[in-house]
């Protein structure tokens, strides 16, 4: 038997309480693409700056544009939080995101992965 | 798995004291609770490292410090209200450990019917992760994955849990592998 996706599961339990004002407003930008312009973009783009998927830019102010940036930072969140990457705002990218989570970045890491096995032929 | 930066550690890491703040608590919750949670929580990590946790005589002293804060709380990682971020720890060897005081903090989702109920247990556990040195996990099932939906438990240590923060700190002489799988086999 297939059992549900805990992450999927998230959204059904916490659809209707009162989330976090800022990130429950990214439903919108549910299947937004690259390319797209969408009011409020610029958020969602904080939210990756915050947690340490976009650098902050030096200049000038995040724009709403889901640009180039956006979509490598999303395909690294999701490569990061073991979600399926597609590079795109889907539905269980977007529960995701509007999870409530530690304020800790998940940027400054040294990831290690298990040593991989070696077979000798003997 | 994964560490911080530089991969900081305790050291020497073999006793570490924590207290909580007394001007930052939340009332709804005995103190009495409170501190059990976080002996409980501290005991997890102590099972598996050869780092023994001891409450502190006096906040001020402690290795580890933790608090409820609301808001702009003067780190500059200001809390935002009910859920999006629910707290947040250093890394070693700052020892400093905040919750959002704006949780709806739960110690047992049977009597605590919010729909936003936060498990501290669980919140503890993770941060506690940080302040040994562990940054977030890839792996979904590990305690230091980095999101916990409202009314979730997740306080059960993982293999990739155990396996970060013994090359940090070593194992437990008293701490088996098996023991560890067949807890979490029990879970599952």
């Amino acid at each position: 038997r297939i059992l549900p996706d805990p992450a999927v599961t998230v959204i059904t339990a916490t659809a209707n309480v009162s989330h976090n004002a800022t990130w429950h407003d990214f439903t919108k930008f549910l299947d937004a693409g690259k390319g797209s312009q969408v009011v409020g973009m610029s958020e969602l783009k904080k939210y990756f700056s915050r947690f340490g998927y976009l650098p902050v830019p030096e200049k000038t102010n995040f724009t709403d544009v889901f640009d180039k940036q956006l979509e490598s930072a999303l395909t690294l969140y999701q490569s990061r939080l073991s979600l399926p990457v597609t590079g795109k705002l889907d539905p269980e990218t977007i529960s995701a995101i509007t999870s409530p989570r530690c304020g800790v970045s998940d940027a400054p890491q040294q990831q290690h992965t298990p040593a991989k096995l070696h077979a000798t032929r003997r | 798995y994964a560490y911080f930066n530089g991969k900081p550690r305790w050291a020497p890491a073999k006793l570490l004291t924590y207290a909580i703040n007394p001007k930052h608590v939340i009332s709804y919750v005995s103190s009495s609770d409170i501190e059990t949670i976080f002996h409980r929580a501290f005991s997890r990590w102590s099972a598996v490292i050869p780092v023994n946790f001891t409450k502190a005589r006096d906040y001020s002293s402690a290795d580890i410090k933790i608090g409820f804060y609301k808001g702009d709380h003067g780190d500059g990682e200001p809390f935002d209200g009910v859920l999006g971020v629910l707290a947040h720890a250093f890394s070693p060897e700052n020892g400093r450990f905040h919750l959002d005081a704006e949780e709806s903090w739960a110690v047992d989702f049977e009597s605590d019917k919010s729909k936003v109920a936060v498990d501290l247990d669980s919140v503890a556990t993770h941060e506690i992760g940080h302040l040994l040195g562990l940054a977030h996990s890839s792996v979904k099932d590990a305690v230091m994955y980095p999101s916990l939906s409202p009314r979730t438990k997740k306080v059960d240590l993982q293999m990739d849990d155990v396996a970060g923060v013994q090359a940090l700190y070593g194992s437990n002489p008293n701490f088996k592998f098996s023991s560890l799988q067949s807890e979490n086999s029990y879970n599952h």
